[in-house]
């Protein structure tokens, strides 16, 4: 079992490092065994460093550099143990428009081995789906799902951009 | 991709039935707040297996079934279903689809069913076991999870690995 | 001190239902007092009942329903005890571009009686803005303060915008 | 508008002086992730007496001095300085304006002044009492407190109103 751990733990931890790097373009992250001669009663370790900054406490760190660390460490797990569908509830809520951009670069490469269904608000994030779920409330307190079959979305309200409403 | 088709019909705001037959690798669901996306997240763990009052966002497990709006009466009962595409044999049965279903009560009996056959919850956990989609998997990442991914501590990060090792 | 509190009280609820139905174009929302007979030992329950929608528990509600709660608290508190000064950091992050719209209806209001800093990355909230500060990071790692004196938002990025960059 | 110019040195990415003329009564605060707008905010609640770390994501006190970026070495020392127009005496002093300055050295020793006369802590308190904005004041919601707001106990709900009475 330590060895299966240590195994994941090295794995986890490069992808890791390489997924932040990316994501950030720049700066470097890290996880790291706080016991590294007793594994498996070890405590993990996260640091994070954005390009330009010195290393600091998680706690000082934006919300949008904490959200794009977090995305990391998701993809970090994803490339060790693959999922056949992920699902991300408004992940990309605290970015701003560049790291959006980055940060939909690496969802779209998910996508490409992982079923993937975001939940978003953000314009760009869904821009770049190739499909598409408009939920609205044609009647109050009552889902209606929207099916797409043209690829129009405006806002957040899909009801007036489907040829089914 | 390996989710299908989704059928709600009772779960949280989803009131009237709805089949969402799903396409493509990146699917977008969009919206305004409070129409029912972070419902359909729900729906998909709770069919899945979830039961904790935290994460399906409820006090009692019978608070997923509609209660009710302005314009429609409480219902008596809350049911989803999901079809997965096995082809790749990705869930451990001899099928080419995996049909599973979960139904709820307002008595809070219920029922599941994994390819008509009944089944209890640790049937359905045995089924998703490492596919990171089974009960606290990290391929499904809900919303405000984000801060929580980094506000672990060192010993929760440990276990994480450990589930994924 | 009971009659204080009982008075503040009052006051603040009444705000708070006002705030909330004019913030949700409907629905209601109450503080209600766990020991009306002794307020000073009393806890405050805060109950919503968005428009269309039956009253249920706080935590059932979406992301941009629980904001415009809050945010619906927050004036009622400033209506009561108005501030000479208000900071407001991404209270709008969770909403969409209708409910956006009715928050700054709110955040005008509020700025014609007390000068309001909001940091925000929404576009609409920025636009209604009378003055800007830009905040940038032209070397690494090192805050730069842009001030605007030409009324012009792009996105996040205000360097490109200022004729003083 | 009360609050007038705001002057920073050293405090967290503001490494260089920064010096701010604040106009307007509403005003956005903008920029990408990560550029310094929350660490803005941090600024104005220091200057006004916040201690506690968590309100300024700091772990000790000396974290809010600049600790150097890729291309700046740390700072010495950090200080901020508000003014105030106090024309309608809204703060208890009998002057047209109020300046208030905060220093804090790497020793960990920290000054303190209203109005060019050295204060301490509780001074501070004693001039902002029933304005909001002292420590823990209403006025101000940080980056991510809209669901600290909704998700406070009864019993925390009854002393901000207390506090408000
Ligand atoms: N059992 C139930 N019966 C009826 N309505 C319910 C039930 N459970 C939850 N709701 C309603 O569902 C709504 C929340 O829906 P949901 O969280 O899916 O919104 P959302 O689309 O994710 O919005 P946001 O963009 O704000 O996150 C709330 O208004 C809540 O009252
Ligand atoms: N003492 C310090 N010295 C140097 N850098 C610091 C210090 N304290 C905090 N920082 C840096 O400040 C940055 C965070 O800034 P801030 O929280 O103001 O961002 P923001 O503009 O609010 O971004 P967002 O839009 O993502 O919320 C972090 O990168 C952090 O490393
Ligand atoms: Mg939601
Ligand atoms: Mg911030």
């Amino acid at each position: 079992a330590r060895e299966q751990f240590v195994s994941a733990f090295e794995a986890i931890r490069g992808a890791f490092q390489e997924r932040y790097a990316r994501l950030m373009e720049g700066g470097q992250a890290d996880l790291i065994l706080t016991l590294p001669n007793d594994p498996l009663s070890s405590g993990v370790l996260l640091e994070a460093q954005p390009p330009g900054k010195r290393r600091q406490r998680l706690e000082l760190l934006s919300g949008g550099e904490r959200a794009m660390t977090a995305a990391a460490l998701l993809f970090a797990f994803l490339d060790v143990k693959p999922s056949p569908l992920c699902v991300l509830d408004e992940v990309d809520a605290a970015l701003d428009g560049r790291n959006v951009e980055r940060f939909v670069d690496h969802l779209k490469e998910l996508a490409s081995s992982s079923q993937t269904l975001v939940i978003t608000h953000n314009p760009i994030t869904s821009a770049n789906a190739d499909h598409w779920i408009g939920i609205t409330m044609s009647e109050p307190g009552v889902s209606r799902v929207i099916p797409y079959t043209i690829q129009h979305v405006e806002g957040d309200i899909p009801s007036a951009l489907t040829d089914q409403a | 991709s390996v989710l299908k088709r989704i059928r709600l019909h009772g779960f949280k705001t989803f009131a009237q039935r709805a089949e969402i037959n799903l396409q493509g690798d990146l699917i977008a669901v969009v919206g305004p707040n409070g129409c029912g996306k972070s419902n359909l997240v729900d729906a998909i763990v709770w069919a899945l297996g979830e039961n904790s009052a935290r994460a399906l966002r409820a006090g009692t497990a019978t608070e997923v079934i509609f209660s009710g709006s302005s314009g429609q009466k409480p219902l008596g009962m809350a049911e989803v279903s999901l079809w997965f595409d096995n082809e790749t044999r990705w869930l451990p049965l001899d099928v080419d689809e995996v049909q599973i279903t979960r139904r709820l009560y307002r008595s809070g009996e219920w029922e599941c069913w994994i390819n008509k056959t009944p089944a209890r919850l640790r049937d359905l956990a045995d089924l998703l076991a490492g596919t990171g989609l089974g009960r606290g998997g990290y391929a499904i990442i809900g919303q405000g999870d984000v801060e929580g991914f980094l506000n672990a501590t060192p010993e929760e990060r440990r276990q994480w690995i450990e589930e994924a090792a």
